[in-house]
């Protein structure tokens, strides 16, 4: 504000001064509104930014005093549903495709690190080598900037991120807390035809104690088998999940490394994807928008590996459309709708049917999550 | 963007199991590809 307030003076003087010798205070005024409106901006924006970062430290503050954070839906949110988003994101990522100038590029990704706080000296090349935003956000990182751990009797995180919910499943239902107040079912999440290890109410006794033997003891063709022959569709409130069954939800800021690795040595068998809604997925939007992870679009990868079941879901946002595999290069995601309403029916692919599927290391790159 | 994890893990059963998966992050920490979400040792 003082460097505002000072250039304003220093104007106000140049153009007094103009008009005593009968110059052009005219056009030095002209001049002036270029830099005065992009600096107007650049206030608004930091103004925003602080604002943001207040807002996320309230929430903060009271997570750490204990104070759970409740759904509250609003007229933002309302708004949300009535806005293309899925076209808004795709003309996003057409935006951030465009082609920048060697030498603008530096200082482009540089602003955007300071404002999210991404680490530049871990990108793999040099930033000039980076021709569009979109290929600078899901840039690779130096061998060695994220080393595996070695315990064997460790599972490693598949992302950059923070922590926001994690537990194991005991109540009927399987259901992770979105807010307080607010939950959704993991099969609502991983889809109906999940190989999910449920049980049903009646039978929580005697099987308690079963997905070793499914999981463990059985060839990963015959857990394959299992798995087909015995479809389930599942009743939240009858069925109820096996022991051992855990969750994590992890959230990725704009700035954080958008790559996703294999948490174990695991074999994957299907690839569901479900072409939902795109809402922002941030804080805010947890607590305004009901369902948010399980109406927006997604890609659920499942397989067994050493202790059993094993499924990641990728969710997109708005800003975040789309969701690149590695093992699958020629999957889209984020395409346009050819209908009105979204079917909650997911699309779905078995890798091998034979019941290997692509078989990953601990720390192998599964997914991108990409621009628009 | 966000990502779910949902896995089976080792437990600790009534008398003959060895093993339990316990987590090693709390809610609101940042954690990085690699780093251990959790853990299940011989008991």
């Amino acid at each position: 504000t003082s460097f505002i307030i000072k250039k304003l003076q220093s104007q106000a003087a140049t153009q007094a001064r103009a008009s005593l010798n009968g110059g052009s205070g005219s056009s030095q005024g002209d001049s002036f509104l270029v830099p005065g409106a992009t600096v107007a901006t650049l206030l608004m924006l930091g103004v925003l930014h602080a604002r943001r970062m207040y807002d996320e430290k309230k929430v903060k503050e009271a997570q750490g005093k204990g104070i759970e954070c409740e759904f509250q839906p609003d007229l933002k949110a309302t708004f949300l549903r009535l806005l293309p988003l899925r076209s808004i994101s795709r003309c996003w990522g057409y935006l951030t495709s465009v082609e920048i100038p060697v030498w603008l590029r530096p200082h482009i990704y540089r602003a955007w690190a300071r404002a999210f706080h991404s680490n530049l000296e871990e990108a793999a090349l040099p930033l000039e080598e980076y021709a569009s935003f979109r290929e600078f956000f899901v840039r690779s990182l130096k061998e060695g900037r994220r080393p595996v751990d070695p315990d064997p009797q460790c599972l490693v995180s598949p992302v950059d991120g923070t922590i926001l919910r994690f537990g194991e499943f005991k109540g009927p239902g399987a259901m992770i807390e979105q807010v307080k107040g607010f939950s959704y079912s993991v099969s609502s999440l991983l889809g109906a035809s999940s190989f999910l290890p449920m049980v049903a109410e009646g039978h929580m006794g005697e099987d308690v104690d079963e997905p070793k033997n499914i999981s463990t003891n059985k060839s990963k063709k015959s857990w394959w088998r299992i798995s087909m022959a015995s479809p389930k569709v599942w009743d939240p409130v009858s069925s109820r999940p096996m022991r051992g069954l855990f969750y994590c939800v992890i959230y990725l800021k704009p700035g954080d490394y958008h790559r996703i690795h294999s948490p174990v040595d695991w074999n994957i068998l299907v690839r569901r994807h479900f072409s939902g809604n795109l809402f922002p997925v941030n804080e805010r939007a947890t607590r305004t928008i009901g369902n948010l992870y399980v109406e927006n679009e997604r890609v659920v990868l499942e397989g067994p590996w050493q202790e059993g079941f094993m499924a990641i879901a990728a969710i997109g946002a708005t800003n975040i459309g789309s969701i690149e595999l590695f093992i699958e290069p020629e999957f889209r995601t984020n395409q346009p709708s050819r209908r009105l309403l979204h079917s909650k029916t997911p699309e779905e692919r078995v890798y091998d049917p034979e019941g290997v599927g692509m078989t990953l290391k601990k720390g192998d790159e599964v997914a991108a999550f990409n621009m628009g | 963007s966000t990502v779910v994890i949902v896995f089976q893990a080792p437990v600790k059963k009534n008398g003959d199991s060895l093993s339990e998966f316990k987590f090693s992050v709390k809610r609101g920490d940042r954690i990085r590809v690699g780093e251990a979400l959790g853990r299940w040792r011989e008991q």
